[in-house]
């Protein structure tokens, strides 16, 4: 090469502007990739409503950092399920399977709206993956008169992925007062429109060790 | 360090802005809308080796030069980051859950001479 044009460090041809910025856009995308332990750009199939993604937004703190090495997820049902019976009805969530030993922290957020009569009595349970029938693991309870969203705590141990980072959670509803039922209330409570889909909030610990560790180049 | 100017051949950090439309990446990362893409280029010879930056105290100023008037045997020094920030996104990963998660050592904030 010309010595006049060599790159001070390189000892390459140094770039004009224009090549030097195709490669630093090259640049960025692999080491964003990386930095998520991608192998591609993930292709958004289901665009998520935008109510949704802007609570999701809200929920996530942007501002926050997250401490390090740990990750915050925010996953929406992706099947609601309310024609298994009056009183019960399932909500499938698509996790990621690297998640579930590092799991630490779970809350599933249900929106109970106004019109909503009386008192709501729900049982939590986690299915294997047929249609529930048989083995359930019993996780959560909750009673409430109010309207509004409702945080349930889950065991991050009963949210351990299958393989496939399927996760499927039966609701199970009774009524408390006497002169109202439960007939229907899936329909009440399990949003589908988007608008107040139930989501889970779930906190990670980052899966390779030392993750946070500065690594010397 | 200084971010280099076109005429600067000695190692310094080169500052590159790049925005996620750009990449046509809007779609799935939802924040932030860019970063700083810096990297590290120039010249290290031997009186800066070890160096933490061109605008280094007067003493190891002085040390420099010393170190100049006494060329030791040539050993490569290389232009490289010394101080480096973590970039928090906020991602919609391939199942379409909301992901927050800050990668370490994203931007680079000072380059020196190894």
């Amino acid at each position: 090469q010309s010595t006049r044009s060599a790159c001070p460090s390189c000892g390459g041809p140094t770039l004009a502007p224009q090549g030097e910025r195709a490669l630093v856009l090259e640049l960025a995308k692999q080491q964003i990739l990386e930095g998520l332990h991608l192998t591609s750009r993930p292709r958004i199939t289901r665009p998520l409503p935008q109510a949704a993604l802007t609570r999701a937004l809200r929920r996530l703190q942007p501002k926050s950092m997250v401490p390090g090495n740990r990750e915050k997820v925010i996953s929406f049902a992706t099947i609601i399920d309310k024609s298994t019976s009056t009183y019960r009805s399932m909500l499938t969530f698509q996790l990621s399977p690297l998640w579930s030993h590092h799991l630490y922290h779970a809350r599933l957020w249900l929106h109970v709206p106004p019109s909503f009569p009386g008192t709501l009595y729900l049982r939590i349970f986690r299915c294997g993956t047929t249609r529930c029938r048989g083995s359930r693991t019993f996780l959560a309870e909750h009673q409430t008169t109010s309207s509004g969203w409702h945080a349930l705590t889950l065991p991050s141990s009963g949210l351990r992925s299958e393989e496939s980072g399927v996760v499927k959670l039966q609701l199970e509803f009774r009524p408390l007062d006497l002169n109202s039922t439960a007939a229907g209330l899936p329909r009440l409570l399990l949003d589908t429109a988007g608008q107040q889909r139930p989501f889970l909030e779930l906190k990670i610990r980052a899966n390779e060790p030392g993750a946070g560790r500065a690594r010397r180049r | 360090t200084p971010t280099c100017e076109p005429e600067t051949p000695l190692c310094c950090r080169r500052d590159h802005y790049v925005d996620f439309q750009e990449l046509g990446w809007r779609d799935w990362i939802l924040q932030p809308e860019g970063y700083q893409l810096n990297y590290c280029s120039g010249q290290c010879p031997p009186h800066l080796a070890g160096s933490p930056g061109i605008a280094a105290s007067f003493h190891s100023a002085v040390f420099s030069l010393l170190k100049a008037n006494n060329p030791w045997p040539a050993g490569s020094s290389c232009c490289v980051p010394t101080a480096r920030r973590p970039l928090s996104l906020l991602y919609l990963d391939h199942n379409g859950n909301v992901v927050k998660t800050d990668v370490p050592d994203m931007v680079v904030e000072a380059c020196g001479c190894s």
